[in-house]
């Protein structure tokens, strides 16, 4: 369960959000999780088709879902005094409003704080793919923001920019957009099932072979790729696991394990006491591979001595071993004998703590390698801890071997990994 | 069905027919600068509970566009024997906030530029808002201040790069 759903119905202190201004002006934001939407039918657009106007709205409402921990689902069926957000087309004086409509140009649009949006259909609106006239897409980003409790920001690059621009017409949210809501909404934080660095070899444009990786994030039945140059994820994740990893598990992966070695290049994922390996050429599992093992094949068969289910798995290129962690202990499989190196360990005692109880004990989510980090983390919930690397004991050599830093909030490190409302999946 | 007023339907009569008053001239720059907040800030909720019959309507009825432009400019041509509106230290004042805040050069006056920005497609909502008795920023935000602190580190020791590049489209 989303713990920052007990924190947004706290009545005091304990907010997720900016303390300070929540206090100040309870009733900048929505205090509920997830809001209803509809398109009124007396207020479609003249212009546009309403598969097309529902498309662009139902987009535009995600990228703001994207960002901060508030789903956005269409409802078409209850009364509409029970909707929360409803949008329109009008013309003049229209449906109700008490602010008319001024013709083809200035105004295009105008929206209510928690309340609802009205666009001029006497303005010119297009589909983001149609160049010519204004972007439905960004002025119904825009009024959303207002509708979530932005005013208008003076900055170059900023959706919340009064006057339209046209040239960026397919503006997304940056930066200082996304810290601006998320000063009223707080941040997402959730527990991963398993995050982990995609290596593959590609050829550069001189045909030299060149090393890259990918991260990937995965909770539930979504998955995100995670930009590190950026520090978002990429536009328009997440997506279903069962569109962009054919034949693995459609949710709840417990692990990911890529076995890198001068004669070993095998990348596995595990659920239960299954696990499965995937084809990286044609991105899809196997169901029998070359060496004619059949998929998925039991935790116990493929790695003797471990007993599935896990809680998770990392495969240590130092030492090549695959470390797998289950409860408090971690077992650890040498991918060379094919054998386990002695006896499960605690997990504490393989991993101490470098302050003292400052440790995730047991019950880990993820341990993850990051190439862009150049370190291993145990995630566990919201927090992950930085397992001591080389440049760490060379900057204190008293820290011990494979020591774990203190915790920190993963949402402090990687960013806006952020649920949708499943009917905004392709 | 579409909602509609008028006998003939001319409330839902085709777009090309409606056309937004340029601002031309100081009087429409004067009500510009009202409607949006720059003169006084706007109680937005205030607007929003309003009765609709409590509203002067000011939409216009259709017309032609080079109509109304020729009327404005009309407007804007010195007449004789009237005098030149005078401008007060609020409206100047609030016209220089404006050009400011629009990154226009600060004249006081209504020149080109400013009616170039006047003149944009823009929201309807006020620029400046009173919330809840409380001012919800000033045209500037000051999170625009704010420098992320962010760790980057590079990744090249290993020989891998990362392979995502920057994207703009989705």
């Amino acid at each position: 369960k989303k713990r920052f759903l007990q924190l947004l119905f706290t009545p005091r202190g304990q907010v997720s959000a900016n303390p300070d201004l929540v206090n100040k002006l309870p009733k900048m934001a929505f205090f509920k999780p997830k809001l209803t939407w509809r398109l009124m039918g007396e207020g479609y657009s003249n212009q546009l088709s309403i598969e097309d106007q529902k498309h662009v709205l139902r987009m535009a409402f995600r990228m703001w879902s994207e960002v901060i921990p508030l789903e956005f689902e269409e409802n078409i069926q209850s009364p509409a005094s029970m909707v929360d957000i409803k949008l329109g087309f009008g013309t003049g004086r229209h449906m109700g409003c008490t602010r008319t409509f001024d013709g083809n140009g200035h105004e295009f649009a105008h929206a209510w704080q928690l309340g609802d949006i009205h666009f001029d259909d006497d303005d010119h609106f297009t589909t983001p793919s149609n160049g010519n006239g204004i972007s439905l897409l960004k002025v119904a980003v825009h009024e959303l923001g207002h509708v979530l409790g932005l005013p208008h920001i003076y900055r170059h690059g900023s959706v919340m920019q009064p006057s339209y621009i046209p040239e960026d017409s397919m503006s997304e949210l940056d930066w200082l957009d996304r810290k601006a809501i998320q000063q009223l909404y707080g941040v997402c934080e959730s527990p991963f099932d398993t995050v982990f660095d995609w290596i593959h070899r590609e050829k550069n444009q001189y045909g030299e072979a060149v090393i890259q990786f990918i991260t990937y994030f995965f909770r539930n039945e979504l998955y995100w790729l995670y930009e590190n140059r950026n520090n978002r994820t990429r536009y328009g994740d997440p997506i279903s696991i069962s569109v962009g990893w054919q034949g693995i598990p459609s949710g709840s992966i417990d692990a990911f394990v890529h076995i890198w070695t001068w004669t070993l290049d095998v990348i596995y994922f595990f659920k239960g006491t299954q696990f499965w390996r995937y084809d990286n050429e044609n991105d899809q599992t196997y169901t029998e591979d070359a060496e004619g093992d059949k998929y998925p094949k039991l935790i116990s068969e493929g790695f003797p001595g471990v007993q599935g289910p896990i809680d998770t798995a990392f495969y240590h290129n130092r030492d090549q071993n695959i470390y797998f962690f289950k409860g408090s202990n971690v077992v650890i499989f040498n991918v060379n004998t094919n054998q386990i190196n002695g006896h499960p360990k605690r997990i504490i005692d393989v991993f101490p703590p470098v302050v003292q109880n400052d440790h995730p004990i047991e019950n880990l989510n993820v341990v993850y390698y990051s190439y862009h980090y150049q370190s291993i983390f145990f995630f566990k919930n919201n927090f992950f801890w930085k397992v001591v690397n080389d440049w760490d004991k060379k900057k204190n050599p008293l820290l011990p071997l494979n020591g774990l830093m203190p915790k920190r909030k993963i949402s402090d490190q990687w960013f806006d990994i952020c649920d949708v409302h499943y009917s905004m999946l392709d | 069905e579409k909602l509609f007023h008028h006998r003939d339907h001319s409330d839902i009569a085709s777009s090309s027919q409606r056309w937004a008053r340029p601002i031309l001239e100081q009087t429409a720059a004067e009500q510009y600068l009202s409607k949006y907040g720059w003169t006084e800030q706007i109680n937005w909720t205030k607007i929003q509970h309003q009765k609709v019959e409590n509203i002067e309507d000011d939409y216009r009825a259709p017309k032609d566009l080079l109509q109304l432009i020729r009327e404005a400019s009309s407007d804007s041509k010195p007449r004789q024997p009237q005098a030149v509106p005078t401008r007060s230290v609020v409206y100047i004042e609030a016209l220089k906030q404006f050009q400011k805040a629009n990154g226009i050069p600060v004249t006081g006056e209504l020149d080109t530029a400013t009616k170039g920005a006047m003149n944009k497609p823009r929201c309807g909502v006020p620029d400046k808002v009173l919330s809840e008795g409380t001012l919800m920023y000033n045209g500037t935000s000051d999170i625009a201040n704010q420098t992320s602190d962010f760790h980057r580190t590079t990744a090249d020791n290993n020989g891998g790069t990362n392979v995502t590049v920057s994207s703009n489209s989705r």
